[in-house]
C-alpha cells in the first residue's frame, strides 16, 4: 500500500543520510522517487554528496565512494528492520585506509546491539575483530576452518 | 536471539564436519581467494531459509552439496545446523508449541535426491514453519541483515525499478 | 612508441593544470577514495580517442570539462596532452607527412560549445587522423590497454553474446 | 570473416592458458564457443580450474578467482593486440596477498617489453613501482598530484 511504502522510504532515508554522515565524515545524500505521482510503480535512484562536493547521481561518483554509499543504504535498510545479527562479505574492498577506519568505528557502535560477522582481507578491519576464524584449503577443493580468539 | 555457533556437513566446498563459534559481538571470517569463506557465508543463509543468496552462482539443487574432488568422493546429502541463543523475555512458539529452552537450534539438509529435511530444536518441520518461527522471533528478515560479495556492485548496476524492490520488500 | 608524460587541465576534477611523468617502466598512481585517480585514466584513454571509457558515468559532453566547486569557477575547455617517445626505427605519418622528431605530442580538446579540437605535434587534424596515425605507430588498440575499474565486474556480468564482441573486435 | 575471428579466438585462449597459470600458479582455463556451428553468431563462456580444483564455468568460481580469471582473459587479449603500454585501475582489489605477489610478478615480467600505469591501493602493488603519483583533494573538488621517484 501507498502509506507502508512512505512510511518505510521516509524512514529508510532517515537512517541512510545517518549513517552515510558517519562513514564519509558528514556530507549528504538521499534516495528519490523518479516518479513523485506514481510511487507504488515508479523506480529509486540514489543522490550522494561526500564532503565537499556536489550532490549528484551516485553512479557519478568514485569507485569507493560508490560502494560506500551504496553499503549505507543498505544498512539503513537493514536498521529499518534489524535482526540481532549482520553478516558481510567483503563490503570494505574498495576502501581506502580513511574510510575502512570510519566503517569499522560504525561497526564498532552498532555492535552494542548487533552482532557482527564480517569477512574480509582487510588487515584493520581484521584489528576490530575479536574473534577470528582462518579458512583455509590446503587440501585442494576441501575448506577447514582454524579458530582463533583474541 | 544471538548466533552461538555454525555447524555444517557436505556443504559446498566444507566436505567434513567443521563447526565456527561467535562468542564475541564482532567475528572477522579470513584467508585467501577461494578458500570457502562466501560459501560459509552462505550457509548461513541457507540454514535460515534465503533461497536466493548468490543464486546467480549455479541454479542446480546440487550447488550447495559438496561436488568431490580427485581425493574424496563427492557427498550424499549436505546440512547445516545454526546454534542461537535467546537474549529476550518473551516467549517464542513453534507450530503453537512454546518453546522453553534458552537454546535454539536450526537445522537444514538437502540430499541429492532432492529432499529437503527442517529442524527446529532437533524437532522436524517444513520450511514454512521455519520461516514463521524466525519471524517471530526477530529473525525473518535475514535478508537485509546479510550483505553478500557483489551485492553492492549488482546494486549499483541495477535498473532503478529493480531497486525499489528492496524497499518494497522491506516495507 | 612510449608514454613520457601527461599534461591536463579543466579535465574533470582536474582544474588546474597538472603534469604527471612516465620516466619508468612501471608507475603507481595511489590516493584516498575519489581524488581523481581513475578521472587520470580517463584522460589517457580520452587524449587517445576513446570515446568508450565509465561512458556509463554520464553521457554528456561536459562530463569531461571541469565542472566548478563552491570555491572555484566551472572552465570553459578541458585539455589533455600526452607525450610519448618514438622507441622504433620506422617512419611515423601523419596525414601523409613523415615526422622526423623523436618527441610526439598528442592533444585533445572540449570546449562548452561541444566543438573538439585534436593536435598532432601542434599541428591541428581530425579525430580520424589521429586515430588513423595511433593505430600506424602501433597504438591503435589502446582500447585492450586499458582495464577501467569495473572492466572486470562488467566482463563477467555480461551476457555470452556482449563477452563474444571484445573478441571479435581484436580480430 | 570466420578464418579472422577463428584465429583471433585460438591465439588469446593461448595467451589466456599461459597468463592464467602464472597468476595463479598452475591449473587449466579457456574460453567456449557456445555454438560450434554459429562460430560468427554464438556467445562465449569461460571455464577455469585453479590448481587442484574442478574445470567449472568461470561464475562458480569465487569472487578473487573470478576477478584473476578475467585479467588474465584481458591481458592474453593485450597480448594478442599489444601497444607498449597497458593502464590498469585497481584490477588487484579483491585479491589476497598470494595473488597479488602473483600479479606483480607477471608485471614485472611483462615490463621489459610494456610500460605499465597502475591505479591501487594495494601496498605490495606500490612496492613494485617505480615511480608513484599521489593524488589528492586537499580543495574539495579539485585534484591534484604529488609526485615521488623511487
Ligand atoms: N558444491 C560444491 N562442492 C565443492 N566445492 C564447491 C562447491 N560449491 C563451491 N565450491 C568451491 O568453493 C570455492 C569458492 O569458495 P568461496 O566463494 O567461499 O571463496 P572465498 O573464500 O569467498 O574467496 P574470495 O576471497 O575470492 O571471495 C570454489 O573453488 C568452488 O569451486
Ligand atoms: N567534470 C567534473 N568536474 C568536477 N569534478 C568531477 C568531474 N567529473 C568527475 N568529477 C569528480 O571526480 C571524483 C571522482 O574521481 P575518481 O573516480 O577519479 O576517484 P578515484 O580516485 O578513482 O577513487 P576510487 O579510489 O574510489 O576509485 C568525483 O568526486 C567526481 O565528482
Ligand atoms: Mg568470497
Ligand atoms: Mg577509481
Amino acid at each position: 500500500s501507498r502509506a507502508l511504502f512512505s512510511e518505510a522510504f521516509e524512514a529508510v532515508n532517515l537512517n541512510f543520510k545517518e549513517v552515510f554522515q558517519k562513514l564519509f565524515g558528514g556530507g549528504d545524500c538521499g534516495m528519490r522517487l523518479l516518479d513523485e505521482e506514481e510511487i507504488l510503480e515508479c523506480g529509486i535512484d540514489l543522490y550522494a554528496q561526500p564532503p565537499g562536493k556536489r550532490l549528484q547521481n551516485v553512479m557519478l561518483l568514485s569507485g569507493g565512494e560508490k560502494a560506500l554509499t551504496v553499503f549505507a543504504l543498505l544498512i539503513a535498510i537493514f536498521m529499518f528492520r534489524p535482526s540481532g545479527f549482520c553478516v558481510l562479505d567483503e563490503v570494505d574492498a574498495p576502501l581506502d585506509d580513511a574510510n575502512v577506519r570510519r566503517f569499522g568505528t560504525l561497526v564498532e557502535e552498532m555492535s552494542n546491539q548487533t552482532q557482527f560477522i564480517i569477512v574480509t582481507h582487510n588487515k584493520r578491519t581484521m584489528e576490530m575483530a575479536r574473534a577470528l576464524h582462518g579458512v583455509t584449503m590446503e587440501e585442494p577443493g576441501v575448506s577447514k576452518v582454524i579458530s582463533a580468539q583474541i | 536471539l544471538q548466533l552461538e555457533a555454525l555447524e555444517l556437513v557436505g556443504f559446498k566446498s566444507f566436505a567434513g564436519k567443521t563447526r565456527v563459534v561467535f562468542p564475541e559481538r564482532i567475528t572477522a571470517i579470513i584467508g585467501p581467494n577461494g578458500c570457502g569463506k562466501s560459501n560459509l557465508f552462505d550457509a548461513i543463509g541457507w540454514v535460515l531459509g534465503e533461497q536466493s543468496a548468490r543464486s546467480l552462482r549455479g541454479q542446480k539443487m546440487d550447488e550447495f552439496i559438496f561436488g568431490g574432488t580427485k581425493k574424496r568422493k563427492r557427498s550424499g546429502l549436505a546440512e547445516v545446523k545454526l546454534h542461537l541463543k535467546r537474549t529476550g523475555e518473551e516467549p517464542l512458539f513453534l507450530s503453537g508449541v512454546e518453546l522453553d529452552s534458552e537454546e535454539v537450534e536450526i537445522s537444514r539438509r538437502l540430499y541429492r535426491s532432492g529432499e529437503s529435511h527442517y529442524f527446529v530444536n532437533q524437532r522436524r518441520c517444513r520450511l514454512m514453519d521455519v520461516q514463521r518461527f524466525l519471524e517471530d522471533s526477530g529473525l525473518g528478515y535475514a535478508g537485509y541483515a546479510m550483505i553478500a560479495q557483489g551485492k553492492i556492485d549488482s546494486f549499483l548496476t541495477a535498473k532503478p525499478l529493480d531497486r525499489r524492490q528492496i524497499i518494497e520488500e522491506a516495507a
